[in-house]
């Protein structure tokens, strides 16, 4: 669950305890041990982001552990992210009468 | 501008949650989605309608390496119309050389597409009294996201980098702490505020967020949500109907 409502209990689950529970609960497997432990890496980093996240946020945002937080930022914003943009704006508001718009 | 407003609660109008899997059409699937939800409106049908004849048969190519709702616009009318989800079944990739639209009966059309103003009282206007709105919002909070209201900034967020297209279903108002993180460590009851917020349908599967949606505080343009808000238009312009969306 999400880091807020993470029941502390007489101690947080270990970090590889959680990690197990998010390759049960997303079906997720490596292929070696080194795959796997930079994969834990990778893990450790996106759940310090989502507290970072989550005390950031102005609004009642939980966040935490989702199907990607064994992604990358570059990984998942390869898989999900819509590219043809590439981060900016097309230029659909060029103005009329720019000589490449008349061509176009 | 009612209250509240919950396409979801129609039955008929937003279909399931669809998952993009690796292929990045997240564009085509709001498009879809939002034509899905104007033709149940208007004609009383539910229909599914293909995101890969979206994907196939637009102008730019292999439609798995991103797009724009546009595009996906412009492949409907330019083909008169758009097969169902059962002629035409997602595959996960593109063939962009490989339209097969022809071969398919039209599902349902639409008489044109508009951009809306980059106000957020029109937006929830237009979405009560018209229907479900495609949005490009910037998707960096969405990574780990999994529930409750996004509230971003700029600086958290920024409005000008929108890479990823989601359908606009709804709105709100939530109760919160004025401050959340205080509020849980005080003993005292803290005073609450309210927080508007919208209501969004993604497409990365219904194990993701909300049940494969999430929430953006409406009011402050957050993660860029005003930038481009387009709907498609299944009625002729005639005079309007009035239509009111469930609470």
């Amino acid at each position: 669950g999400s880091l807020r409502s993470q029941d502390p209990g007489p101690q947080p689950l270990e970090l590889k305890q959680v990690f197990t529970l998010f390759q049960i609960q997303y079906n997720r497997s490596y292929s070696n041990p080194e795959e796997y432990a930079r994969r834990l890496d990778i893990f450790a980093r996106n759940l310090a982001q989502a507290q970072q996240l989550e005390e950031e946020d102005l609004g009642t945002a939980e966040f935490g552990v989702t199907p990607f937080s064994d992604l990358t930022e570059e990984e998942f914003g390869r898989l999900y992210g819509r590219r043809r943009m590439d981060g900016e704006a097309p230029n659909v508001g060029r103005e009329v009468g720019s000589e490449e718009w008349e061509e176009s | 501008v009612p209250p509240t407003c919950d396409w979801r609660n129609l039955d008929g109008v937003i279909s399931s949650v669809k998952k993009q899997e690796s292929c990045n059409c997240c564009w085509a699937m709001a498009a879809a989605g939002n034509i899905e939800a104007l033709w149940g409106i208007r004609y009383h049908q539910s229909v599914e309608l293909s995101v890969q004849e979206l994907l196939d048969c637009g102008r730019c190519g292999d439609g798995c390496r991103g797009g724009f709702v546009w595009d996906a616009f412009m492949t409907v009318l330019n083909n008169s119309g758009l097969a169902s989800e059962k002629d035409y079944p997602f595959q996960g990739k593109a063939k962009p050389h490989r339209c097969l639209a022809k071969k398919h009966k039209r599902a349902a059309w639409i008489q044109d597409f508009i951009m809306l103003q980059d106000n957020e009282q029109k937006i929830a206007w237009h979405l009560a009294t018209e229907g479900p709105i495609t949005v490009t919002i910037n998707m960096k909070l969405l990574k780990q996201y999994k529930k409750g209201v996004i509230k971003a900034t700029p600086t958290s967020c920024d409005p000008l980098l929108v890479d990823h297209c989601v359908l606009l279903v709804g709105f709100g108002k939530t109760e919160a702490e004025v401050d959340r993180r205080a509020g849980a460590a005080a003993s005292q009851p803290y005073p609450r505020r309210s927080i508007p917020f919208w209501i969004l349908k993604n497409s990365w599967g219904a194990e993701w967020g909300e049940k494969g949606y999430f929430r953006l505080y409406r009011g402050n343009n957050t993660c860029g949500i005003t930038k481009y808000p387009l709907t498609a238009r299944v009625d002729r312009p005639v005079k309007k109907r009035r239509v009111s969306c469930p609470p």
